[in-house]
Formats: structure tokens, C-alpha cells, sequence
């Protein structure tokens, strides 16, 4: 599941900042 | 000391909600009732306001705008790079070297933007979602699931106080867009809005505030009934805890309307029927519309949804 949303994934870790997204 | 703790889980939540959501319906109902004295919406109705509105917007944002200007005088790759930053504004993309849009892609450019809000919007729900008490306690698959079925169902409830029936607030509640001028969108953008305005008339009239409105989202993020959680019981704990103190509150801050924790309930069966309705028009727009390119992130949320 995690592998299919990875962005999901990231903003749940912190990982994507609003300028990544 | 059980409603104290209830009465803390509702603070806290208010508190989230009020870090995380820019424009809460205290902030959108002053703008729609004319009490933010000079600081006026501006109002599309039609096309040429609309490209009016769109240099309005361009206008406020000129760093913004500045930091983009590649992305605004290019080709699909680049409206793709463009999806970056809630400032980016509610228009802005396929942009032709005049700087003029041609007109048979209005429809498909107006609804980039929205998009572009939208996965900002998601960040957001996200954060708030981070911030319910064991939230991210929970097996990381299903805090994605939870995410993934929830948050459109979120946006959708967030929508009801930007609308009256006669438009919406866009843009942070810089921009008021009539109802009119939605339907009036080529098939089929032009329905997409309908069954939004219907139900937020209708949610409108319980009246809730953004207290209240704060304990809902986090009770339909944590919905146990999701396809493909791993483990449910630790998520319908958290609900029930959630519902315990919406119940309270309900109590508390409408004394006078001793059904309305039921009829909240009630609308989630509502919600679900439109957030299905959304998907499937969404998928049905990547399939006839040749230009059209999904978010990255609405597209790994609304992959194999419904």
C-alpha cells in the first residue's frame, strides 16, 4: 500500500513540504 | 473527570483545526456577509471575470508568480512542475506566449487549479489528521487507508461553508464564484459543483461551528468501516472516543437542537453517495478529456477507490 501512494506516504512521514507537493 | 477529558479531546481538536484549515467558517461567513468592511471577494460570474479574476489573483502574487513563470508559459510537463504551493493562485496554467488562454481549454485549466488547491488541501487534512490523539500510533497502512478514503469526504464538509446557494468562496475566500456561472461550464465540468451546493445548503442549516466542525472531520477520518484496514479495533476506539465528545459538545453548544448529533450522523451516508459520484466523474474525465492531467497526489488517491 505504501509503494502505491508514496506521497501520501511522505506527507504522513513529514517528508514533503508544500513546496515539494 | 470522563467529560473533562471529552471536553479537553474537543479543545484540542478545535486547536488543530484552527493550526492546520487558513479559512474557517468564522473567517468565510464575515467575507459572504459583507462584515469585512473593504476586504471584498472578487466576484466571477462569467468569462470575462473570470479572466479578470485571474489577473486579480496574479496581481496579489507577483513573487509567486515570478518564481513560476516558466511553468505558466509551458507545456503539459511543466503544469505538472506547476503544482507547487497554496499560493500559486486559482488560475494561472496553459498559458499561451501572449499570455492569453485559448478559449476552448478554459474549462481544463480552471480545473488544474482547483486540483493544485486540492492537494494543498490534502497536505492540510493530513496534518490535522496527524494531530488526533493515536492517530499516528496506528499501523501506518492504515493511517494511508484512513487518508486515502477519508479526505475527500473532509473536503467535501469543508466546502459547506465557503457556499451559499447562490456561489462559493475560492481562493482562500478572495474570489466568490457564482453557482450560476459552475453549471454553466461545458458537460461535464459544468456538473461537478451541483451536488456539492445541494448538500451544503443542506449541511449549512445545522449550523455548526468550526468547534464542532473540527470533532466530524476527525470522526470520519477515523472511519473503522474502510476497505482494506489491517486492524480495526484500535481505529473504531478512537472514533468512539471521538464520537463520545462531538456528542458533548453537540450538547453543550446547541442546548436547543437535541437531534442534531443523529442528524450529523445521517449526513456521512449522504457524503459517501457524493464523494463516490466525484470519483466516478473524475475517472470519467480522464477518459474523455485527451488534455487532461490528474495531480500526482489526487491520482494516488482516487486510484481504484470506488
Amino acid at each position: 500500500l505504501k509503494d502505491k501512494h508514496k506521497i501520501l506516504h511522505q506527507l504522513l512521514q513529514n517528508s514533503t513540504s508544500p513546496v515539494d507537493l | 473527570p470522563e467529560a473533562a477529558d471529552l471536553r479537553a479531546l474537543s479543545r484540542h481538536l478545535y486547536e488543530a483545526y484552527l493550526k492546520n484549515f487558513p479559512l474557517t467558517k468564522v473567517k468565510a461567513r464575515a467575507i459572504l456577509s459583507g462584515k469585512t468592511g473593504d476586504n471584498v471577494p472578487f466576484v466571477i460570474h462569467d468569462m470575462k471575470s473570470l479572466m479578470e479574476g485571474e489577473q486579480f489573483i496574479n496581481c496579489k502574487q507577483i513573487p509567486i508568480q515570478e518564481q513560476h513563470s516558466s511553468a505558466l508559459t509551458a507545456g503539459l510537463e511543466e503544469i505538472i512542475g506547476a503544482y507547487q504551493g497554496p499560493e500559486y493562485g486559482f488560475l494561472g496554467m496553459g498559458m499561451n506566449v501572449s499570455g492569453q488562454p485559448p478559449p476552448d481549454a478554459l474549462e481544463l485549466r480552471f480545473f488544474h487549479s482547483c486540483q493544485s488547491r486540492s492537494a494543498e488541501a490534502v497536505r492540510e487534512v493530513t496534518e490535522f489528521a496527524k494531530s488526533i490523539p493515536g492517530f499516528i500510533d496506528l499501523d501506518l497502512n492504515d493511517q494511508v487507508t484512513l487518508l486515502k478514503y477519508g479526505v475527500i469526504e473532509v473536503l467535501t464538509i469543508m466546502m459547506a461553508p465557503l457556499m451559499n446557494k447562490d456561489g462559493t468562496l475560492i481562493s482562500y475566500g478572495q474570489i466568490f464564484m457564482t453557482r450560476e456561472f459552475l453549471k454553466s461550464l461545458r458537460k461535464p465540468f459544468g456538473q461537478m459543483m451541483e451536488p456539492k451546493f445541494d448538500f451544503s445548503v443542506k449541511f449549512n442549516i445545522l449550523e455548526l461551528d468550526d468547534s464542532d466542525m473540527a470533532l466530524f472531520l476527525a470522526v470520519i477520518i477515523l472511519s473503522g468501516d474502510r476497505p482494506g484496514l489491517l486492524n480495526v479495533k484500535p481505529i473504531e476506539q478512537l472514533q468512539e472516543t471521538v464520537l463520545h465528545s462531538l456528542e458533548l459538545q453537540l450538547k453543550l453548544n446547541h442546548p436547543d437542537c437535541l437531534q442534531l448529533f443523529a442528524k450529523l450522523l445521517q449526513k456521512m451516508t449522504d457524503l459517501r453517495q457524493i464523494v463516490t459520484d466525484h470519483v466516478h466523474l473524475i475517472q470519467l474525465l480522464k477518459k474523455t478529456e485527451v488534455d487532461m492531467c490528474l495531480h500526482p497526489l489526487l491520482q494516488e488517491i482516487m486510484k481504484d477507490l470506488y
